[in-house]
């Protein structure tokens, strides 16, 4: 209904504001009715400014700057209407150690409510895992897994 | 209702029966380059009813089931079970395909429609996985996305 | 024939006069998201004509030029130079383009058509930039973009 | 012309097929023209198989398997008709460690007669550079270039 699809437009945009400057430690970004005079058809637009810098085309933002703003659209989302279960393959590759670290602490914060199953080459993404399952293919094309014990975090992976 | 385990059989890169186990929390995928950790997140979306899945990595039935290796032919099946749970409520989803394009959908054993499966994942908060999913090189392609893309997603959330 | 310098002046993240010496072998260019990485590349590509250029990074004078911060204000002209050199040729060319759109090329120091530029790589081996320049998120495109692409560049190696 | 360009088609297949062996450490793979009967206009395609996996869709390839391929494709093109400068935007973000070390001793290898300048975030890419360049943005949307010495090599960056 149009009531409802506002509402959610109000709360998640203020969510994005509020996860966009913790990503990217400042700046500011907002979502709006590509049509304000059709609510119920028109597309969502983002507007992102990293900090310090100017609001422009969303196409002028570095790979990393787009990957960090997504993430934020959709942990917006999440703070709005939580998702049980959340499935990541390789987010994390565009972005530099910085925001790597922002990132993997915001989900973190929310592993609680939401199960992340993340799939990662990076180091730091596999530090804040609790379990961790490794793929090999001993034959080619049959992947064979394996848990990965966390000694530091004194918990046995399945 | 999060994840408690996905097992496969026949289905791309597993051509025996696998089990993996889901813990809540954060659980990472690692391993090499194509040794099937993006094929465990094409098992998922495969499972819930496999269209509009972004990807290019093949809806058709030669792509869905093992096709074999220079040493082993195809097999004729591939089989997904998701077994999804809380405190008070289990949810077992299967979806079958056979080499001939037939194909069939489970719900705690009974065969069902893709429909109803659906409903059931909606009467328990899980959203269409655009929204819980993000796929391996989507990431970077999504702040580009039309607007309607992102609407899309947050009618979901409404 | 290699690359001896880029300088910018007023092309995007670069403001003030910015020279770039390269040498033969390899060089990295590293550093967070967001500082001007891709940016140095958009230079090259477009002091070389700027079309066919790939990333959605804007070809507009006002993503071009420096758009200033939320300190300082945007600037009137971008300018770009880049050096190539080998044993016993030497050749300069530049790009510059005004917020009106108006846009010069020059070739050693005179005003040329791009025409000119285009017709003195192609004596000295240079071939179009598809050929050696492979943007950001490009490479993981490449291999399911139409045949008509692969043809291309096996074109300009014929 | 039709003869030239048909020379190139097969000179480079021959490369590509040599080059892919290198990068995947075995397997195969080819190019042909898509429609055989219009050599002058058809478009070319690739077909790959890793070591012991079968000939499939390109689109079943793994992300990293994607990147390697294509990447195989431009080398192949260069023992053909090397270019004399290339610049690669982020290529290494999808290749594990075995795939990127292929990929850096093959970039080794030509760069006496291929000047390569190679934008990443890797350590083991930035170990083989000869030069580095760092950027960084003190003031938000100016880059500022610094050069990093490589000690171990006894070269000062520029
Ligand atoms: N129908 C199929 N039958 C047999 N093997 C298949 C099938 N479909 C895909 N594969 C195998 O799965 C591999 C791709 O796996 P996947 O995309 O999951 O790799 P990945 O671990 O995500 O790698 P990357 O790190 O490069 O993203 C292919 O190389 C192929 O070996
Ligand atoms: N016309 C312009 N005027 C001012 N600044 C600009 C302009 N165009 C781009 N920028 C700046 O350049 C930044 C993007 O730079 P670039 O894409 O080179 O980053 P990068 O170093 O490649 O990052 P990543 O590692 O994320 O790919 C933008 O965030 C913006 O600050
Ligand atoms: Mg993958
Ligand atoms: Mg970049």
């Amino acid at each position: 209904s149009k009531s409802q699809f506002l509402k959610a437009l109000t709360e998640v945009n203020q969510h994005f504001q509020d996860v966009f400057s913790i990503l990217f430690n400042g700046g500011s970004a907002e979502l709006n009715l590509s049509d304000e005079s059709h609510p119920l058809e028109s597309g969502v637009e983002i507007k992102a400014q990293p900090p310090g810098k100017k609001v422009q085309t969303l196409s002028l933002l570095s790979g990393g700057e787009k990957s960090l703003t997504s993430l934020a659209f959709f942990f917006a989302l999440f703070r709005y209407k939580p998702t049980p279960f959340c499935v990541l393959d390789e987010v994390d590759a565009a972005l530099d150690e910085v925001n790597l670290a922002r990132f993997l602490d915001l989900m973190k914060k929310i592993k609680d409510q939401t199960q992340f199953i993340i799939i990662t080459h990076n180091t730091k993404t596999m530090e804040v895992a609790d379990y961790i399952h490794g793929t090999t293919m001993a034959e080619p094309n049959i992947t064979s897994l394996y848990s990965i014990q966390l000694e530091q975090k004194e918990k046995k992976a399945s | 209702m999060f994840i408690k385990k996905i097992e496969l059989q026949g289905f791309k890169s597993f051509p025996e029966r696998t089990k993996i186990i889901f813990h809540s929390g954060i659980t990472a995928i690692v391993g090499p380059n194509g040794t099937g950790k993006s094929n465990i997140v094409d098992a998922l979306l495969w499972v819930l009813g496999g269209q509009r899945s972004k990807s290019l990595k093949g809806e058709r039935s030669e792509d869905i089931i093992f096709n074999g290796n220079t040493q082993r032919p195809p097999l004729g099946m591939a089989d997904v079970i998701l077994s999804l749970a809380d405190e008070n409520d289990k949810l077992v989803i299967n979806h079958r395909v056979f080499r001939s394009g037939e194909s069939e959908y489970r719900m705690n054993g009974k065969l069902t429609r893709l429909k109803d499966i659906q409903d059931a994942l909606w009467n328990r908060s899980i959203a269409e996985k655009e929204y819980f999913v993000i796929e391996q090189g989507q990431i970077g392609l999504f702040l580009t996305s039309k607007p309607v893309e992102k609407r899309l997603l947050l009618e979901e959330a409404a």
